[in-house]
């Protein structure tokens, strides 16, 4: 039990230090164990720095770096321990577009492992997908779907 | 082992049977607000087995029931299926494809099948757990909730490391 | 004290359904006390249907609801008892194109009577403003603000 | 009354003197993720006699004060002071023009000016009150807060009116 999580604790903290510098490009960030002596109880603390910056506590991280932190975690976890599926409902809202474009070269490097089924208003996150679906509304508020071509997704936006 | 297929009838605002095809890789979906995309993830979530009602921005079971619209009237059962690819076996059953249903009913009785035989939720729960699809609090990211896990307590990280072992 | 707070209040209900609907482009809402017998200590209840809905619980509004119904209620505030200036700060991120438009008309209504500063990634809503300031940060951590002409802000977006 | 323009300086990311001038109608700001829009923001609810340090963002008032970055020291004291063009007198002091200024030295300790004389943060607050900048909710409205009075409890909300009145 211990050594499985150390050893879990310790693969999803390498790929995210790695993951962090990919999306950031640039910066660091690390995973602490608050008491490694006690690896049944220890919580997990993260670090992060964005490029340039000083490190600080994660309340002083901008909402768009937040969001960006967290991705990161979520994308080292399903390095290390993949799960058939993953759902993502608008993680990239408050992401501006370099980062948009970030995130998105790293989402079509993880799709080749995990599939991906990702609700976003984000142009450039859409541009990834292999199918895409526009769902709309009648005025009974019934929600109805159609597949669309990726030149249609861009009239619907 | 990947997702081919969801099925939604009279689930939230799904009130006809509405299916998504899914391919391995990414698939978006957009469109305007309101119009039901994140109720399709609150689907997933609810097919899996997930018990809290608050996790699925509803009050109880009777919420997941389309209420009905303007000339449209309301449902008497939700249903979500998800139909699986398991020729790696991943789920430990002896077939190829894997459906699993979740059904709720007006009187708030659930029933949950598998390949269209009905079982109990501690038989889909054994079932999951011996795959990659067990509780995963990151199977599913909800809206607004990308950055939950920066705000958890550093003791409550911790479950995100004891699920991915 | 009471007789100011059922002013203000039947003042601003009255702004919400009518500002409600103008922003969702149908659909009714109204506020609602909870315990109109005693002013004193009375609540206030939000009830919002967007338009071809049944009504229902403020839970089961999406993101993008949510955010409209909130911003239709601070605008009936300002309404009723504007203050000098007004800062939003992203407000419309989880706005579809047709919300934004309609979000920008009324914001550009009621910047006749109240300045406001707002902090966005949306072009629709850039477009509606006099001046434009982007903001940038060198590598070494510190701000720094240009003022843009609005052909400008389009290439920052 | 409108607000003129705002001064940072030491203040979070804004280590240099910064200068916003603002007209009357709608000012945009703009920019990439992380560069100090918000800050700005933050600044605003500050010099206005803020005294809750998490609607800041920050756990004490030295968070407020630039702690450096690369090849770039630390700021001893952070400055924020906003500019009211008040001809039309409803700030109850007799300039056509009013400056509020906050600073935090590393100390802990803050200073707040009128026109570029010290006073108490009462001063200010009984200022203010007399206007209609006091203590509104909505004079700011935070990243991702907009949907705040939707989660407040029916009780709650009615401080929203009775700031209004
Ligand atoms: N049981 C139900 N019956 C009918 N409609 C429902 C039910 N539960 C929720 N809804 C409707 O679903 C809508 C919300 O859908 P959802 O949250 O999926 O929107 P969305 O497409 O994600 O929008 P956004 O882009 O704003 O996030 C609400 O307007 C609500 O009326
Ligand atoms: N005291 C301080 N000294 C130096 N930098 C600070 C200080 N406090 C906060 N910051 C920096 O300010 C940055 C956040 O700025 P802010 O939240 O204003 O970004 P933003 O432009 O709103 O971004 P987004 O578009 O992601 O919301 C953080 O990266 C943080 O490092
Ligand atoms: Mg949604
Ligand atoms: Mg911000």
């Amino acid at each position: 039990m211990e050594t499985a999580f150390k050893e879990t604790f310790d693969a999803v903290a390498k790929e995210f230090a790695e993951i962090f510098s990919r999306l950031f490009d640039g910066g660091e960030a690390q995973l602490a164990l608050t008491d490694p002596d006690d690896l049944l109880n220890t919580g997990v603390d993260i670090v992060a720095r964005p490029p340039g910056k000083r490190s600080q506590r994660l309340a002083l991280l901008s909402g768009g770096e937040r969001a960006l932190t967290a991705t990161a975690l979520l994308f080292s976890l399903l390095e290390v321990s993949a799960t058939p599926f993953c759902v993502l409902d608008e993680v990239d809202a408050m992401l501006d577009e370099a980062n948009v474009g970030r995130f998105r070269t790293k989402l079509e490097e993880l799709a080749q492992e995990t599939q991906f089924i990702v609700i976003t208003h984000n142009r450039g996150t859409v541009e990834s997908a292999r199918t895409v679906y526009g769902v709309s509304m009648g005025s009974d508020a019934v929600s109805q779907v159609v597949s669309l071509r990726i030149d249609e997704a861009e009239a619907v936006g | 082992m990947y997702l081919k297929r969801i099925t939604l009838q009279g689930y939230k605002s799904f009130a006809e049977k509405t299916e998504f095809e899914f391919a391995e890789g990414i698939t978006a979906i957009i469109g305007p607000n309101g119009t039901g995309k994140s109720n399709i993830a609150d689907g997933i979530r609810w097919a899996l087995g997930e018990r809290s009602m608050t996790t699925l921005r509803a009050k109880s079971s009777a919420d997941m029931i389309f209420v009905g619209g303007d000339g449209r009237s309301r449902a008497g059962m939700a249903q979500v299926s998800l139909t699986f690819d398991n020729t790696d076996a991943s789920l430990p059953i002896d077939f190829s494809e894997v459906t699993i249903s979740r059904r709720a009913y007006r009187s708030g009785e659930n029933e949950y099948l598998i390949n269209g035989s009905q079982i109990l939720l501690r038989d889909i729960e054994e079932l999951l757990a011996g795959s990659s699809l067990s509780e995963r609090t990151y199977t599913v990211i909800g809206q607004g909730l990308v950055d939950a896990a920066l705000s958890l307590r550093p003791d409550e990280r911790r479950a995100l490391f004891e699920e991915a072992a």
